[in-house]
């Protein structure tokens, strides 16, 4: 599914230049569900971005469903996102203007899909993440960990190939974090969907089945 | 420093409300760390809010530092805050177009010091959140635990009376969250800086010495 080869990012920095990520050398096969670990500025969000053509590496090469991302046009890094990809920002990236069922139907409208069939799984994205009760709701009456358990429905709604994890349980209590990890565990098993999570959180670590340590933009370990 | 009576929170909800917080009864002590746990979307953030004179109750009282929050204009709740006052967002806050440095610095802007006096305690807040190599970035050059970190640094940095941290260690790995609990224990014990935090991170919990629990609105437990 994604082949990294000798991949370096590294961004301006005034006169000079940082470098957030060194001759990263991984691949990732469909159906795993494995993490990225490490501490603060390590350089997870960053080889998440590239790995979801949302950012570009400074050399080496990031090859995503047979596709360079080095090479993409910004049109063809949104097709290849919106038809395969789902994201979960640290951040959470909700449409403040729209409530949460016009945010996780979002991804369901660059699909050609009735308005029922999205109904359907919008109601059902909402389910896993056990916020059907805020629908109705906009962005800022929500809380921190309901944002992001709305993030995390629409990134999954779609039942991408590829879901893009960052932090996804930051700031989730531990039942709403196993129910999560539950639903994302049947996705991998039912679908094959693939799942990257960047993460500290021990409630994410003992889900995963393979573990990527970074330390300051380099691969310290990768294995079970 | 802080007695709440019979508060009540409500939000509008279409024609509709909802109860955020229900009679809530606490009062907190000057040099007090202690927190409130509890589920997403149980009224952390809502209560910490209206401590911290964010936002008002809809019914009973709420006596900060001698005033009472519901009764203040938008002008004396400001002055309230940023005479007395440390603020750790769920959301850091940042501003986008200041530096790391100027971010941290602006609420020192707000009081009578030299810029020398100024420079010290800055440099010294960004020890303590071990950021000083990145004090001409900006936000959006930095991780999203480096950002969490400058918040607390800029909640810290005059040293207030009473410090509100709202999910402090969300996206911080456990050598950072240390480095900053330790960082704040040492500001409670020597100047009895009163910290109340909102949080469902075991890893402060440890550190608490009183446990406030919340559950969708309401207080089920107060103590050790
Ligand atoms: N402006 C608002 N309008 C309507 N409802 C709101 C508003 N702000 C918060 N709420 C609701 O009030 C409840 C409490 O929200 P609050 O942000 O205090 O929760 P929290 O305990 O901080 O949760 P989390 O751990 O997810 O951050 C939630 O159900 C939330 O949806
Ligand atoms: N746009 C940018 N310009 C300059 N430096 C950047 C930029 N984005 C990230 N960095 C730096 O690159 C490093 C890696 O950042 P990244 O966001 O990938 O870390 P992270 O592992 O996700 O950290 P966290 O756990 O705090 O979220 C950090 O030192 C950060 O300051
Ligand atoms: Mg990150
Ligand atoms: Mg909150």
């Amino acid at each position: 599914l994604v082949t990294i080869k000798n991949m370096t990012k590294r961004y301006p920095i005034g006169n000079s230049e940082f470098t957030a990520l060194s001759n990263i050398n991984l691949e990732f096969e469909k159906g795993e569900f494995c993490g990225i670990i490490g501490p603060s500025g390590s350089g997870k969000t960053t080889l998440l971005n590239i790995i979801g053509s949302l950012d570009t590496p400074s050399a080496g090469s990031t090859v995503v469903l047979g596709k360079d991302i080095g090479n993409l046009s910004e049109k063809e890094a949104a097709k290849l996102r919106s038809r395969h990809m789902g994201f979960i920002f640290q951040t959470y990236n909700l449409l403040p203007v729209c409530t949460v069922y016009e945010n996780v139907e979002f991804p369901l409208l660059l699909i050609n899909m009735t308005p029922n069939e999205r109904k359907k799984k919008v109601i059902s994205a909402l389910e896993w993440v056990h916020l059907t009760d805020k629908i109705n709701s906009r962005p800022n009456q929500l809380s921190g960990g309901q944002a992001q358990r709305v993030s995390i429905a629409r990134a999954m709604v779609k039942q991408p190939e590829l879901v893009l994890a960052d932090e996804p349980t930051a700031n989730l209590d531990a039942e709403n974090s196993r129910n999560i990890l539950d639903a994302m565990v049947n996705l991998n098993k039912e679908l094959q969907t693939t799942f990257i999570f960047a993460t500290h959180d021990e409630k994410v670590i003992t889900y995963l089945k393979r573990k990527i340590f970074l330390v300051d933009g380099k691969v310290t370990s990768d294995g079970k």
